[in-house]
């Protein structure tokens, strides 16, 4: 079973996080008193690249305009902080004494503490990716409202101009979304919508199109059945394409795994 | 146990490179 949703994360963090289980493991089976090298030189590395890390993120910030994301983040980025501090004190205290028992364990708890607060700094910044598409698909929904109240050939041609780049993007972004999800029900389900959105659209484009005929064509009264026939097959259609993007929406914000599904 | 250390902290450092790099990708 995954532990990260993403194939990004999973491909930063597991590698990492093997190691670190690894290293727990030895660890435990090494209280044999055997020396310990010196560290200083790779966890001055770490260091120099926490210390970029976080400036990067302190701009990023600074400058990004999602307030879920300037409010998670400096705590992911305190916590690799804190972590590389603690490598630090347990390098100074390997170099001290080769056989200290508190500086393995600090060893220890600044690598999970640097694998934690990388984990967090992805999550953030995932999440923040997800908002934006779902920012898409909001608008998509807001355009199909509207489907309703198009009564003109010039407001459905304005419709179109408005609704197909917005449907496009979210089309692509989804799409993009799909592929990099590890659960493989979540990618289903998530491609699945999507390819009704795609078979709805130009469906519902046929049905405003005939509902617009009609009302145009008809002589006042006679053709009010068929009017309000062809606005129900509209709106059903607008109704069958907002049903899949909120379904896509749900989906999108899952990060937990069912159990049973991998099971 | 010491060249596990050693590589950890490599996977460490790489790792946390890797981050940066995604936040600067995404961020552009």
């Amino acid at each position: 079973m995954p532990v990260f949703h993403t194939k990004t994360i999973e491909s930063i963090l597991e590698p990492v996080a093997q190691q670190v289980s690894r290293l727990v493991i030895l660890h435990e089976e090494a209280e044999d008193g055997n020396a310990m090298p010196d560290l200083s030189r790779p966890v001055q590395a770490v260091s120099h690249a926490v210390a970029d890390l976080v400036k990067v993120g302190r701009e990023t910030i600074n400058s990004s305009d999602d307030p879920i994301l300037k409010q998670d983040m400096p705590a992911a980025l305190h916590r690799v902080e804190g972590a590389s501090k603690f490598l630090e004190e347990a390098s100074a205290m390997l170099k001290g004494d080769p056989y200290s028992g508190p500086a393995r364990k600090k060893l220890i708890e600044g690598s999970r503490g640097i694998l934690q607060g990388t984990s967090a700094l992805l999550l953030c910044f995932d999440e923040s990716e997800v908002r934006k598409i779902i920012r898409e698909c909001k608008k998509v929904l807001d355009y199909l409202a509207v489907a309703e109240v198009i009564e003109s050939m010039g407001d459905l041609v304005q419709f179109l101009k408005d609704l197909s780049p917005c449907l496009s993007k979210v089309s692509r972004e989804v799409s993009f979304r799909s592929e990099e999800l590890t659960h493989q029900v979540h990618r289903e389900i998530l491609v699945r919508c999507l390819d009704q959105v795609k078979s709805l659209a130009p469906i519902l484009i046929c049905s405003m199109k005939i509902f617009i005929h009609i009302i145009t064509q008809s002589k006042e009264g006679a053709e009010a059945k068929g009017a309000r026939e062809a606005a129900e097959n509209r709106n059903y259609l607008a109704q069958r394409m907002t049903d899949e993007i909120n379904e896509i929406i749900r989906v999108l914000q899952l990060t937990t795994y069912d159990e049973d599904e991998w099971d | 146990l010491r060249v596990g250390w050693e590589q950890l902290l490599t996977s460490i450092n790489r790792n946390i490179n890797e981050v940066e790099n995604q936040i600067l990708t995404r961020d552009s």
